[in-house]
């Protein structure tokens, strides 16, 4: 595992930061993020993929009142890839809308998806190989987050009770010496540098760093390794024509 | 009690001002004097658990004023989080074993 890794670095694979407004649908954004950037990675492909698409064709119908990753991918399989951002555009209003997915043409498949082990060290492994994956978090403690690394304990911030999925996009290890901070108009003493996992949101850009958050690698802060999952992505396979008599 | 009024005097002026321009920042407006007053307290009691947070926070992470300083913690729940609490994982996903990461 490499001493850091952060997708944002390398160039279009990472798309810009969502605002998922008053729509709750964390689970679509997260996915359609995980999707697009393995797509990228490994076609070299920029694609943009609909978010609209899984909130309409999700099996409820209703993908602004929540939902979890699984639900997106399982939504890709069923309608047999994924259409365009800019064909099938994000409403971002909470009213159930009519699933056009036959309508567009497909720019992203998927082959299956994946819940990895709940090792951080493997997480890491994979997401420095693969490219980003989804996770889902207690997200109790961004309604006051600005800046920093969180290292929350289970009871300041509960692992088991998760609610809101975001795209990991790396890792890394906060850097000794910058160590004092102000905070609320008074500075503190700040403690060891930590590892740390680097996180998107769908909050907007301006929200926390630039749209980003980060979390406190190493003793599963506020849940991040409960449902650690991705895509893996390819191209539709054609199904091999049978010569056998039925 | 002089002391205590003295003292106690300007605090509400500083949080309204903290307020109004945390209004502007986040460009919000509430349509009467009683919500007002609602989400000014619910201001003022975010502020106060930022501050917990920051006291209890074991990493380098600020906490403080954010566009969701003026709900409470059941509204930012309700608007941001999910739902349902996912009891089990879909039948089809399948971990992926630390020993095969050697492979890639």
């Amino acid at each position: 595992v490499p001493r850091t890794c952060d997708w944002r670095k390398a160039k279009n694979i990472i798309s810009s930061v969502k605002n998922q407004g008053s729509c709750k649908c964390c689970w679509a954004m997260a996915a359609a993020d995980n999707i697009q950037a393995l797509w990228r990675i490994k076609h070299q492909q920029f694609v943009d993929v609909s978010v609209q698409e899984l909130l309409d064709c999700e099996r409820c119908g209703n993908g602004c009142n929540g939902g979890f990753v699984w639900d997106a991918y399982l939504t890709v399989l069923n309608n047999s890839g994924l259409a365009s951002e800019k064909d099938y555009p994000f409403q971002g209003d909470r009213k159930p809308h009519r699933c056009l997915a036959k309508k567009y043409k497909k720019v992203a498949w998927i082959q299956d998806f994946t819940m990895l082990s709940n090792n951080e060290q493997a997480i890491a492994h994979y997401l420095a190989v693969h490219g980003p994956i989804t996770v889902t978090i207690n997200m109790k403690l961004l309604q006051h987050y600005q800046k920093g690394v969180i290292k929350a304990t289970p009871s300041s911030c509960d692992p088991r009770q998760v609610d809101h999925s975001v795209l990991l996009v790396g890792f890394g290890k906060e850097k000794e010496g910058m160590q004092t901070g102000t905070v609320l108009s008074h500075s503190r003493k700040r403690r060891h540098s930590s590892p740390y996992w680097i996180l998107k949101n769908s909050w907007g850009a301006h929200w926390g760093e630039k749209g980003y958050f980060r979390l406190y690698r190493g003793n599963n802060t506020c849940g991040v390794t409960k449902y650690p999952f991705t895509a893996q992505v390819d191209s539709p396979v054609k199904k091999a024509r049978t010569s056998c008599p039925p | 009690d002089s002391l205590l009024t003295k003292d106690a005097g300007p605090r509400p002026l500083e949080l309204k001002e903290v307020f109004k321009l945390f209004q502007i920042r986040f460009n919000r407006s509430y349509w009467n004097p009683a919500e007002y007053t609602r989400r000014l307290s619910i201001f003022a009691h975010n502020l106060a658990q930022a501050q917990r947070l920051q006291q209890e926070d074991l990493g380098t992470a600020e906490f403080g004023e954010t566009p969701f300083s003026d709900l409470t913690e059941e509204e930012f729940g309700q608007l941001y989080g999910q739902e349902r609490s996912p009891e089990r994982t879909p039948n089809m996903t399948k971990k992926v074993e630390s020993n095969t990461w050697g492979e890639s």
